[in-house]
């Protein structure tokens, strides 16, 4: 059965998005079936992927009587990697459900039939602890946080992982998290400080890859490419292909 | 009366609370008496003040019978600089207000009786457009909106734009507009090509200021400075002050 990784952190701009991509896409590329999930009414995962706002989303799925979540999930361009994009709709998603006792299972019950026929799916969330991420926490049994050795970053860690006590708790059920490094810059020494205050709190839970700034990653959005395509000897794409491995060992 | 000016991108990490903080500064530098707005439930502007949870919020102004907003605002460490902070309360305030007819109206009805004390109020939001954000637009009579040269931020700048447009048609209100171009990199190839796109897309808009990428900025953050206290001789520290000017002459 599928590893469900939900991609999460408050802090705006720290990569959730750039993650979901490049990890899923470095995944397929290892042979694993892959499903990204654009669970962010800002759509910029489906954007990166040179998708249109026309795009069927997850509220269409919910919202159109008898329709099949496979009319939703797209091909992307890349073997083994399938998107289930967001568009404008999804806005209204959390207006039109958020009075429903059972709103935070909303994405993890139209995901079971979904759960057999690929290997993972990943979930873009948005910079906030809400509708949104309440539901891809749900139906995850793994959060990644990417966070930068930023001052405000490190501190929104300790928001979502207070996020995940609380649902461990209420919906007793298993959700481990690990926190990914994004953006690091090596010459930084306000990054190394945060980087040793994340180390002192997180000790365990900090992955061994760490994604430098690397501006071939920017490059590849406005080409709409993973990065991975666009320049595969650039350390952006190679890391992310190590973390694909680091994660695989982890999680299978 | 006081030029109210919100800061709003629903792009996450844009220096949204870095330029609220950094341009306040740098207008109460020269003389300016400025209020500075936490009007996101992060708060990430108080917390880089160096506050705690502990403070009061426009939510305890809000929900305590007679209580006057000059009980809620606090000077800061700088000379003519006050903040009214954010605190976790402020969470509650969309969910209890959402509902109200006139809940767009609820920050600038607390507003009116400062505009006549202070120069500018700088409103510091939330990268989303809903309750927040939208009360800072109708509270304010000039929006800035930083921007990275990134194409996801880029994107996002049509969005807020929309919004504005939104709100002077049917509230009738004059709110002009500018953007900020944030955390350059004058050696990317791609932030050229992103600066371009901008200059097609919002040629008269865009601020002659730029605020360039500068590790000085990051390390005031973990000392809980202004940068211009923490190194004034750092770019982006002269840049705010440059800012500032550029404002100054636009609105007054
Ligand atoms: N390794 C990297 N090197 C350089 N730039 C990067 C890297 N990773 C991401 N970026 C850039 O940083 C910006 C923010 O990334 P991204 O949009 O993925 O963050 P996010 O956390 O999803 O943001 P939001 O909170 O708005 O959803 C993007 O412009 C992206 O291209
Ligand atoms: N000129 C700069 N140079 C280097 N780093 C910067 C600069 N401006 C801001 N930063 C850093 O970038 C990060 C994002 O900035 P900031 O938190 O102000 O953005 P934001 O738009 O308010 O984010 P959010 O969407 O989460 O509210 C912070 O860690 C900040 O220290
Ligand atoms: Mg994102
Ligand atoms: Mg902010």
């Amino acid at each position: 059965e599928a590893r469900v990784i939900a991609v999460c952190n408050r802090k705006g701009g720290v990569a959730k998005t750039t993650t979901v991509l490049n990890m899923g896409a470095s995944l397929a590329v290892y042979g694993k079936r892959v499903l990204l999930v654009d669970f962010d009414m800002q759509a910029n995962l489906s954007i990166v992927l040179g998708l249109t706002n026309r795009e069927k989303s997850f509220y269409d799925l919910l919202h159109t009587p008898d329709s099949a979540i496979s009319e939703v999930v797209k091909k992307t361009r890349y073997k083994n990697l399938w998107v289930l994009p967001s568009n404008s709709k999804m806005a209204l998603l959390a207006k039109q459900n958020l009075n429903r006792k059972d709103f935070v299972y909303l994405l993890r019950d139209q995901l079971e039939s979904l759960k057999k026929v690929v290997d993972y799916i990943i979930i873009d969330t948005p910079p906030s602890i809400e509708f949104y991420t309440l539901n891809a926490l749900m139906a995850a049994d793994f959060v990644i946080i990417p966070t930068q050795c930023e001052f405000l970053s490190v501190h929104g860690v300790a928001h979502i992982e207070e996020a995940i006590k609380v649902i461990k708790e209420r919906k007793d059920k298993s959700l481990d998290y690990a926190i990914l490094v994004t953006m690091a810059d090596k010459n930084s020494t306000a990054g190394h400080v945060m980087y040793k205050k994340l180390l002192e709190q997180y000790a365990d839970k900090v992955l061994a890859t760490q994604i430098e700034h690397d501006v071939k990653m920017q490059e590849s959005q406005i080409m709409n490419l993973i990065v991975a395509q666009y320049d595969k000897k650039s350390p952006s794409a190679r890391q992310y292909l190590q973390l694909a491995e680091e994660i695989e060992k982890m999680l299978v």
